[in-house]
C-alpha cells in the first residue's frame, strides 16, 4: 500500500484544485519557503484524521480553508469549504475488501484496488461548521477511518509522520510518553 | 502484556542498535527504566554517537539529538512498518556527512515502505525517484510542479 | 512609565517595519493589543511576508516565522544596540535566498555591533571576517582552529 | 565594546584549556555536529550569568564540567572544576572606570581597557558545589556582574543570544511575554 495521489481543493494555501502524484518508494518535495510544502504534510494528517488541529497550525478546522483576504476581514462572505483526498494504492491487498466493507459499512465501494480517504470541512456562517470523512465515496465516522488505517500500521502516535521542528521531540519528551509509543506497536 | 510488549521492546531494540550504529559511527540502545515491571517507569535512550562517553540525553547537540531521533523512527519502521512516512526537513540540524547518511539511509527504506520527504538539502533531493516543486504564485495560491528527476537535476539550497 | 513605554514600542516598530520590508518583501508591524493601555494587553506582529494576506502568526511557514523574529531581533538591536550578538544556527529553515537576505543583514549590522554566528551554510559563513572551525577529537576534547578568511576558503555544508 | 577573546577550561566538553579569539565584526563558527559550538555560546551564557541551567542544556551545573567517564559512573573522583573567562574590549570605554570599580567593589581594578568576567563552578564532593564570579579578578556576585552588564546593553532578557532551535520563539511565546521584552528595553 502507498500514497498514489492527493487532491487538495481550497485546503490552506492551495486556493485551486491541485493534484499531487507520489511515487511508490521515494517522492521529495522541495520549494522556497511558504510555497506550501509544510501544508500538503498537514493536509495527509486532516483527511486521515491524525493529527489534533493545533497540530496541523490552526485554532480551529475553519482556519484550515484557503483564505484569500487579510485576516482582518471579519465579515463573513457566505458559506466556504475545504477538501483533501487521499488516494491510496491497495493493489497488494493490505486491506482486504471485508475490511473497507465493514469500515465503510456498506458493500458498494467499487473495487478495492484504490482505497479513497476523503475529509471535508465546510463553514455555513460565522460559527458554525461541519466535518465530513468519506470512505470509497460512503460517508463515515472518524472512528470507522482510524480502525481501517490502524489495521495497515498507520496510527495517529505511530509516528510515521515527523513534522517540520518536531524530530527532536523524541528526544525531549518524557520517558513515559516514549515507553508510550511502544505500547502502542505492542 | 508485559510478554507482548517486551517482545516490541526487544524488537525494535535490535533494530535501534543496528541502525545508531550505522547512522553515527557509535553504540546505542533503548533502556527500559524498570525491565521488571516496564509499566511502571519510562524508556530511555543510551546514546554515543561516535563512540563519546554516554551524556544525558539533553546534553546531546543539535544533530545528535536529530540522529538519535531518526534512529528511533527508522527502528520503529523496520520492526512495524507503516505504508507510508511523511519527514519535513529533518535535516535542518544535521551537517553534510550526517545528511549523506540519512539521505542513503531512506533511500534504502524506501524500498519497503514510501517515502514521502521535505527538505531544501542536495543530500535528500539528489536520491528521490520523483521531485515535486511547489511555488507561491503572485495569486497567493501554492501550485505544484511535478519533474520527473530522470529528465533533469533538482536545485538544492545547499 | 506609559510614555517611555512608547517611545521605546514606536522605535522599534519603525525599525522593525523597515528591515521587515527588506528581508521578506513585504509588509510587517509590530501591534499592541491595547494601545491605550499597554500593560493592560500583550504585543502581537502582523506580518505579511511577500504582501500575502495576512495570517495568523501561527499559520505561518518554518522559513516565515524565523525571518520574521530574525527581524524583530535586528530591529531591537538597531533602537538599543548590546555590544555584541550571538546566533546558533537561526538559519535552518531558510531557502537559499531568504539565507542570502539574512546574511548580507548580518554583515551590515557588523559594523555597530559584534556577532558571532554559528551556521552549516555558505550564505554566512562567506561573509564572515574570521571563521573559527571547531572539531571534537579522538579523545572527546573539543579543540577550536582560527582560520583566517583572508587565507582560505571556509568549506560549507551546503 | 565586544568580546575579544575566550577562555575555556574544563567547560563541557572543552576538556583542555582553550582562547578563543573573536572579531570585532563578525565571527562564525563552523564544524561538524556534535563538535562543540554550541557549547561555546552555552559557555557566554554561563559566563556573564544570562542563563537558567535548563537553558544551557544542564540539570545542575556540575553538568557543566567537563566529564571524559560515561555517565553510569557514579564514585566521585574527587574535586573537579570549570571556567569560563570572557574578556570585552572597552577601549571605547563604554563602561567607566567609576561603573566597574562601583561594580568590583574596589579600586584595584587595572587599567579598564579590558573588562574580564570570569565563572568558575567547583564541585567538592558528590552533592556539593560551588559557583564563583571575578571581575577584573575580584571575587563579585551575580548581581553585580548583571548590573554592569546592564548598563553596557547587555541583559538576561536582552535577546541578543539566540540559541539553537529557539529563534522561532520570539513568534510562538504569549503576547504578553512579547510585550514584557518591550518594557525590559524601555
Ligand atoms: N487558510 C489559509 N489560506 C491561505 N493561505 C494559508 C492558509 N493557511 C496557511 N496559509 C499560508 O500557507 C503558508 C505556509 O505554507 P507552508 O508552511 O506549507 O510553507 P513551507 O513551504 O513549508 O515553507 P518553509 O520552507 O518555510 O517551511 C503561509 O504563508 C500561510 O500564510
Ligand atoms: N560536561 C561535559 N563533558 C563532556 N562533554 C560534554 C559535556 N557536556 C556536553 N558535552 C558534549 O558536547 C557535545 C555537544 O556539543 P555542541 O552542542 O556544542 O555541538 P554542536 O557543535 O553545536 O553540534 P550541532 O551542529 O549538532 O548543533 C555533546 O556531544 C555532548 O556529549
Ligand atoms: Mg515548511
Ligand atoms: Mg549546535
Amino acid at each position: 500500500m502507498y500514497i498514489k495521489e492527493l487532491v487538495l481543493d481550497d485546503f490552506k494555501s492551495f486556493g485551486r484544485k491541485t493534484r499531487i502524484p507520489f511515487y511508490q518508494d521515494f517522492t521529495t518535495i522541495s520549494g522556497p519557503n511558504g510555497s506550501g510544502k509544510s501544508n500538503i504534510i498537514d493536509s495527509v494528517l486532516f483527511a486521515l484524521g491524525l493529527a489534533r488541529t493545533s497540530g496541523i497550525r490552526a485554532e480551529k478546522l475553519t482556519d484550515l480553508i484557503f483564505d484569500p483576504s487579510d485576516e482582518g476581514v471579519d465579515s463573513f462572505a457566505g458559506e466556504r469549504e475545504a477538501s483533501v483526498e487521499v488516494i491510496l494504492d491497495n493493489d497488494d491487498r493490505t486491506l482486504t475488501r471485508e475490511q473497507v466493507v465493514s469500515a465503510a459499512g456498506s458493500d458498494d465501494v467499487g473495487d478495492v484496488d484504490e482505497i479513497r480517504v476523503r475529509r471535508r470541512v465546510k463553514q455555513t456562517d460565522e460559527e458554525k461548521y461541519y466535518s465530513y470523512y468519506y470512505l470509497n465515496d460512503r460517508a463515515v465516522n472518524l472512528s470507522d477511518i482510524q480502525d481501517l488505517l490502524a489495521a495497515a500500521g498507520v496510527t495517529p502516535e505511530g509516528y510515521n509522520v515527523v513534522m517540520q521542528g518536531d524530530v527532536t521531540e523524541i528526544i525531549t519528551m518524557s520517558p513515559f510518553a516514549r515507553r508510550g509509543i511502544i505500547d502502542e506497536i505492542a | 502484556k508485559k510478554a507482548t510488549f517486551m517482545e516490541a521492546f526487544e524488537g525494535i531494540n535490535a533494530e535501534f542498535e543496528q541502525i545508531f550504529a550505522r547512522l553515527s559511527d557509535g553504540s546505542g540502545e533503548l533502556v527500559l527504566e524498570d525491565p521488571e515491571d516496564p509499566f511502571d517507569g519510562g524508556m530511555t535512550m543510551k546514546a554515543q554517537p561516535r563512540d563519546k562517553p554516554v551524556q544525558r540525553l539533553d546534553a546531546m547537540s543539535g544533530g545528535e539529538k536529530s540522529l538519535t531521533a531518526l534512529a528511533f523512527v527508522f527502528a520503529v519502521q523496520r520492526y512495524n512498518p507503516a505504508p507510508f512516512y511523511a519527514l519535513d526537513e529533518v535535516d535542518a540540524f544535521l551537517d553534510a556527512a550526517n545528511a549523506e547518511m540519512v539521505g542513503e539511509m531512506v533511500d534504502e527504506l524506501a524500498g519497503d515502505a514510501q517515502f514521502v520527504v521535505v527538505s531544501h538539502r542536495s543530500a535528500l533531493l539528489e536520491r528521490s525517484e520523483r521531485a515535486i516543486g511547489v511555488t507561491m504564485g503572485d495569486d497567493n495560491i501554492s501550485a505544484v510542479t511535478g519533474i520527473d528527476l530522470s529528465q533533469q537535476g533538482v536545485p538544492a539550497d545547499d
